[in-house]
């Protein structure tokens, strides 16, 4: 289960804060996985006391507004992170992000199919540059793209363009993941799909022997 | 309760907060970050196992405007259903309470009394409405609340309240379950020469795949 609290003194609208909630969380929270499951109790409760004696908020596409979204946005995202970064039995935080799709909520999915891959995360785990399983996982995501237009790297290792495995450093690639998961740091994957102006991040972790574990000796 | 809360916020370590880079600085706290709002956490006695904090508190000073995002699971705990039910009515609130230990869920009739319980003895305290109080349960499916212990716990909770740093801590551990570290984190930033402060706290480990509307 995740559970969030939110705390803000800007001065904004009923209505106006829903909605920024809302696309905070989508940008955030909805955008982590550990282990697929989704909770019965999964809450965020954002409260908005106006004490800050900033001007009120009253639109969406005020300089204000923008400027709290892009507040409230990181805030979650930050949150967001570190529960992926804690996730059960994890070595690492996996990072993806997704360029050239049509839309942002095309490249969110995208980039939430791949980091919620069980054989993604296996891989990870494993220390193993598996192009093929991130390709896969964003080929299933449910959101068409071109194949031919797929790139795919790790970190700053290219394993995949135009739709093409690459002659990598395979050693150099295995040594990025390993060192991500002896300091608890964060693997990136970077996806492209197109030419669009879509962008979208994802957060998870790698899956180890001990999320098993956990869980079979913890009772849900 | 200073004592409380000093020793509840130093229970497990804190995360590592990776901020996106962007106009804000990020400063020390968490939900006390911002002005008008006080924290604390405890050990409340919910918790199976251990006496790490379990029941955390977050009040505001004034009628706070509210937003709530909640889990899509048609098998939504009676805090969910009861969160959703207030804020369909009501545009602010002034409090949640936050319990570690049984999340309420799959518990029916009896889990939905048990919160109606929780938020009037917590709204009586305060001196508000039931329905400006808001809850959040974390911890193991099927189980009730341990809810003696928690109306118990109430009046030490509600003394333990502080603006502080520490306040904001001890909540944010106190809602943590499986969580190996504390996740807690505020930013500040100015707009027409005012400073804005957002801040906020967060627990997750395990069962992590929000689908939240």
């Amino acid at each position: 289960t995740m559970l969030g609290v939110i705390t803000t003194d800007a001065l904004v609208e009923s209505d106006v804060w829903r909605k920024m909630v809302q696309v905070a969380v989508s940008r955030s929270f909805n955008q982590i996985t550990v282990d697929g499951d989704t909770s019965t109790n999964d809450t965020v409760i954002a409260f908005a006391s106006g004490l800050s004696g900033s001007n009120w908020i009253t639109s969406m596409n005020s300089y204000e507004a923008l400027l709290l979204q892009t507040g409230l946005d990181a805030v979650m995202q930050g949150l967001a992170k570190s529960i992926a970064w804690d996730g059960e039995g994890a070595t690492c935080l996996i990072e993806v992000t997704v360029t050239g799709a049509e839309g942002e909520a095309e490249a969110g999915k995208i980039a939430r199919s791949v980091a919620a891959s069980s054989l993604v995360k296996a891989a990870v785990y494993g220390r193993d540059p598996n192009w093929g399983r991130i390709a896969a996982a964003a080929g299933y995501s449910g959101i068409s793209f071109d194949p031919n237009n797929l790139q795919i790297l790790l970190g700053d290792i290219m394993l995949m363009d135009g739709g093409q495995p690459l002659a990598f450093d395979r050693v150099a690639a295995s040594n990025y993941l390993i060192n991500a998961g002896e300091t608890h740091g964060t693997v990136e994957i970077k996806i492209t799909v197109g030419n669009g102006p879509g962008y979208g991040k994802a957060w998870g972790c790698d899956l180890s022997y001990d999320y098993v574990k956990i869980n079979a000796e913890y009772t849900t | 309760a200073a004592s409380d809360v000093n020793e509840a916020s130093s229970y497990i370590p804190a995360a590592p907060i990776l901020l996106p880079d962007g106009v804000w600085k990020q400063i020390p706290g968490g939900v006390t970050a911002a002005k008008g709002f006080k924290a604390a956490g405890l050990y409340g006695g919910l918790r199976a196992k251990g006496e790490k904090p379990d029941l955390a508190l977050v009040t505001c000073d004034v009628d706070a405007n509210v937003a709530g995002a909640f889990t899509t699971n048609v098998v939504a705990a009676a805090p969910v259903v009861y969160c959703k039910n207030v804020l369909s009515s009501t545009k602010t609130a002034r409090a949640v309470l936050i319990n570690a230990g049984q999340a309420n869920a799959a518990t029916g009739d009896a889990g939905y009394q048990d919160v109606l319980e929780c938020a009037n003895a917590l709204a009586t305290i305060l001196q508000i409405r039931p329905e400006e109080v808001l809850i959040e349960s974390t911890g193991v499916i099927g189980h009730r609340i341990k809810k003696e212990a928690l109306l118990s716990s109430l009046p030490r909770l509600v003394n333990s309240l502080s603006p502080s740093i520490q306040g904001g801590d001890s909540a944010a551990v106190a809602i943590t379950t499986t969580d190996l570290v504390s996740k807690s984190v505020a930013i500040e930033y100015e707009v027409r020469g005012t400073s804005v402060r957002v801040g906020g706290m967060a627990k997750g480990s395990g069962m992590i795949h929000p689908n939240m509307a």
